[in-house]
């Protein structure tokens, strides 16, 4: 464990909890995009397999539980919870999800670190987080106005990768041979989806204005 | 060796 890698796992759970802050707060899920929290669901079910055959730490385990338990719970909320699924933006929400879990899985068939089943749903959860967040930035700019919490949830949620970039670094440079391939060139992707988002979040804190973003 | 380590991230 580094520090890097500390902060991206924090940063990802305030994103988590600004977005259950939200949702619980607001009773409201306006401008959350529910395809992107069923594609998170699914990429921690998929990531984490090794739940119950490899232990690395309490932390290790406490925080997969976390991100699993999290995903699930806010869908249920998007999808069940007799108030807030009536905020939910079911027709600007269109995003057709499926193919990123298609082309995911392909990929994943394709690109791996071994052909196990195991590893091809690591992979597979790998890159379908990297663009995970489509559905959600499509929402974004369609929904105009982004409320302060969304925007700080995508905000964090973006940031933590950028912190686990700088953790690979450092582990490529610590440990002989760390080589995540894999992991690297997604997690590039996936914070490169962010970069518009950033921009256009630094332009409203800087001038202190709503979050807009151009449709 | 290029052994795939065991993923210990999150």
């Amino acid at each position: 464990m580094n520090i890097f890698r500390f902060s991206g796992d924090m940063t990802h759970l305030i994103s988590i909890l600004v977005l259950l802050l939200k949702i619980y707060a607001t009773k409201s899920c306006s401008g959350i995009s529910l395809k992107t929290q069923e594609l998170y669901a699914l990429v921690f079910l998929t990531r984490y397999l090794n739940l119950f055959t490899e232990f690395f730490s309490v932390y290790n385990t406490v925080m997969k539980l976390v991100f699993i338990g999290s995903s699930l719970v806010i869908v249920w909320y998007m999808r069940m919870h007799r108030v807030v699924k009536l905020s939910y933006d079911k027709e600007l929400d269109t995003f057709r999800h499926y193919f990123l879990v298609v082309a995911s899985f392909v990929l994943a068939l394709l690109v791996h670190e071994k052909f196990t089943f195991q590893e091809i749903f690591w992979a597979f959860s790998i890159y379908l987080e990297a663009i995970a967040i489509l559905p959600q930035l499509v929402l974004l700019q369609r929904s105009g106005n982004v409320d302060n919490l969304t925007g700080q949830y995508v905000f964090f949620l973006g940031s933590y990768r950028a912190f686990y970039i700088l953790n690979w670094i450092y582990r490529y440079f610590t440990e002989n041979h760390f080589a995540r391939l894999i992991s690297c060139i997604s997690g590039l992707v996936q914070t490169a989806l962010y970069a518009d988002f950033f921009y256009y979040y630094f332009i409203s804190w800087k001038n202190n204005k709503k979050l807009q973003l151009p449709a | 060796t290029q052994q795939p380590q065991s993923h210990d991230e999150l």
